[in-house]
């Protein structure tokens, strides 16, 4: 999901 | 994982390092901003609250860790271990000026209100201005270890390094997140001043110090 991809991040 | 996020990853771990190596070292924290230091271990705090709800990976998870528990190691070293060479009279950003406002635009442009993404746009924000008191700090004094400028230069460069992988995941995986990149926009250009300064004092030699 888009909120996966953001918490990807650092 | 793209080259660009890559880097900046490591661009990060190595800011702070160099800073907690400097302090250790130097037995010393002169001409270092422990509000910025704050700010920064309220941003991980805050954003890496996902820790204890969702697993990533095992790099993610390790790099959030490390993150964490380098920034509280250096607030420990300011405020505490050697907290007499704290330059506090030279600090003297008011942070609440910072945190309130962006505590206020949190709440009010999130992706979705809940406390976790709340406190996640909040980390996002606050990030994008922490520097603020540091770099208040030079202007104040007048000048900065060259050592310390080795430090903002690697913050500064993640920062503009983690611009270019939004590009990327935009064309590449069609993903982009508008707050990060605005806020990412906003504390890149707050760096813009600094790279002038270290690529043409810095890195030719001289030490970091402003015209009076």
């Amino acid at each position: 999901s888009q909120e996966l991809l953001r918490h990807d991040e650092l | 994982m793209n080259i660009f996020r890559g880097i900046a990853d490591f661009s990060h771990l190595a800011a702070i390092i160099i800073l907690l190596h400097k302090i250790w070292k130097s037995r010393s924290c002169a001409g270092i901003s422990g509000k910025s230091q704050i700010l920064f271990a309220i941003v991980f705090t805050t954003r890496y609250l996902d820790l204890l709800t969702s697993f990533i990976s095992l790099y993610n998870t390790s790099m959030k860790v490390i993150y964490i528990s380098c920034s509280y190691a250096t607030v420990y070293l300011i405020y505490m271990k050697f907290r007499a060479t704290y330059d506090g009279n030279h600090d003297s950003f008011r942070v609440e000026f910072l945190v309130v406002p962006v505590g206020g635009l949190a709440v009010l442009i999130n992706h979705d209100f809940a406390l976790l993404e709340i406190l996640w746009t909040f980390s996002i924000y606050l990030e994008s201005v922490a520097i603020l008191p540091q770099l208040f700090m030079i202007s104040k004094t007048g000048e900065a270890e060259t050592i310390t400028t080795h430090y903002l230069f690697c913050l500064g460069l993640y920062r503009a390094l983690y611009l270019f992988n939004w590009i990327w995941r935009f064309y590449f995986e069609g993903f982009f997140d508008m707050i990060a990149i605005v806020a990412g926009l906003v504390q890149t250009v707050l760096y813009c001043d600094f790279f002038y300064l270290y690529v043409t004092k810095v890195l030719k030699g001289k030490k970091l110090s402003l015209p009076a």
